[in-house]
């Protein structure tokens, strides 16, 4: 489980929020 | 003899379930930690989407444009607000690096006549905002006709 | 205009007989002696005129620019010469001697001296009836003075009339029981005086938020600049691109 939990959260730190962050600053740019 | 050796062996597994025990404790300390930072790291990563997508929506709200990342390694872009007696109906395009790892148009919808000339303009300058706001003249002039 | 009308003056008052305009004209004629016959009288005095004419222009010339005595007196003289000659025709083929001669022709026209006839008689007409309009203003002037006069030695008396009796009309009733909007208006003065007042407060208060508004705008403005430029620095150059690469 606690394995399973990491991987979400490195999904999410490497994956995830990076994507937001260039959307948002697509939209910022646009 | 036989006694002597039992009580040795006994001796021997209590210090053995003792050592497992310890070990046992510090594997659960451990796990407690990890899962108490990963919590952690969890409940960051939340706030951050969570305010990521907040400022997505407002730009989603106030540009009349969504872009996704969908399959195929593209980013579709979903103009809306282009046909005022229709205001949510979707005009859209995508977006992806060719081999050349240039940006590369396709997917129009309706078809959009200078989709490639405005492919050429951005490939140079780099300025996602004008190229945007070409395609967004394009689709409204195309409705008003 | 009655004070150019002549007869209705005032002895002591009444106008002569108007002056000649220029007093050199009449010498003009004068000058012609009268032994001459009247063709020659009357050619003599289109020169003579013209003389005169160019005599009374030559000062007025002499002040403009560019103005040559020599000049002009050569052109008077070489136009008196043309006149003269001119005269001289017109005295020879006879057309001077056809302005003193009576008309030959005795056959009289019906209609001219029909229409002469009545013009005479419409000035008879109209003469008598300005001598009577005349006498008729001059009776009217005569009263009016008279009246005047006794105006001003009358004393004017003055005395109250009965307003029931002076009235007398069907509405009297009304006019009389009229409410006094002036005491009306007069006692809201008080009324009025807050209104001012709560107004001026009003005003006041909204000049008040009207500057916290646009304070509060100046101070969002400022804020949101700031943010900007705080985003702006943290951007990627190409965040698309990193967006397509992204596994």
């Amino acid at each position: 489980e606690l394995r399973g939990q990491e991987r979400a959260l490195d999904e999410d730190t490497t994956v995830t929020i990076p994507a937001a962050v260039y959307v948002a600053q697509l939209y910022r740019r646009v | 003899d036989n006694l002597l050796k039992l009580i040795a062996e006994v001796k021997d597994k209590k210090q053995e379930v003792e050592v497992l025990t310890a070990n046992i404790q510090d594997l659960k300390e451990e796990y407690a930690k990890k899962k108490e930072t990963i919590s952690a790291a969890n409940k960051a990563n939340e706030e951050k989407l969570k305010r990521l997508q907040k400022s997505a929506d407002l730009y989603k709200d106030r540009l009349g444009l969504e872009i996704r990342k969908i399959y195929g390694d593209k980013l579709q872009f979903i103009f809306t607000n282009i046909d005022p007696k229709h205001p949510e109906t979707p005009y859209m395009f995508s977006l992806r690096l060719n081999e050349a790892r240039d940006y590369e148009v396709s997917d129009s919808a309706p078809y959009l006549e200078h989709l490639a000339e405005f492919q050429e303009n951005v490939r140079k300058t780099n300025n996602f905002s004008a190229f945007l706001a070409n395609v967004r003249k394009t689709f409204t002039t195309m409705v008003s006709k | 205009r009655q004070s150019w009308r002549r007869a209705s003056m005032k002895e002591t008052n009444r106008r002569k007989s108007l002056p000649p305009f220029h007093q050199g004209i009449t010498e003009l004629s004068r000058s012609i002696s009268v032994n001459l016959a009247e063709s020659k009288r009357l050619g003599s005095l289109l020169l003579s005129s013209f003389q005169f004419s160019v005599q009374k222009l030559e000062p007025f010339l002499k002040d403009t620019k560019d103005f040559s005595l020599e000049s002009f007196r050569a052109k008077v003289s070489s136009l008196s010469e043309e006149l003269k000659h001119f005269t001289d025709r017109l005295e020879s083929d006879g057309t001077l001697q056809k302005c003193f001669e009576s008309p030959k022709e005795k056959t009289s026209d019906l209609c001219l001296e029909t229409s002469v006839a009545e013009m005479k008689e419409y000035i008879t007409k109209f003469s008598l009836e300005r001598h009577t309009w005349e006498q008729l203003l001059m009776h009217y002037q005569k009263e009016a003075e008279e009246i005047s006069r006794q105006s001003s030695e009358t004393k004017i008396t003055e005395f109250e009339m009965e307003r029931m009796t002076y009235l007398g009309s069907s509405q009297s009733e009304l006019l009389n029981t009229k409410p006094d909007y002036q005491k009306m208006i007069q006692n809201q003065d008080k009324v009025f005086d807050c209104m001012e007042l709560v107004m001026d407060e009003l005003q006041g208060s909204m000049k008040q938020l009207h500057a916290f508004m646009d304070e509060s705008t100046q101070c969002l403005q400022k804020v949101s600049v700031q943010l900007g430029k705080r985003s702006l620095q943290q951007l990627d150059r190409s965040p698309a691109r990193k967006l397509l690469k992204l596994q």
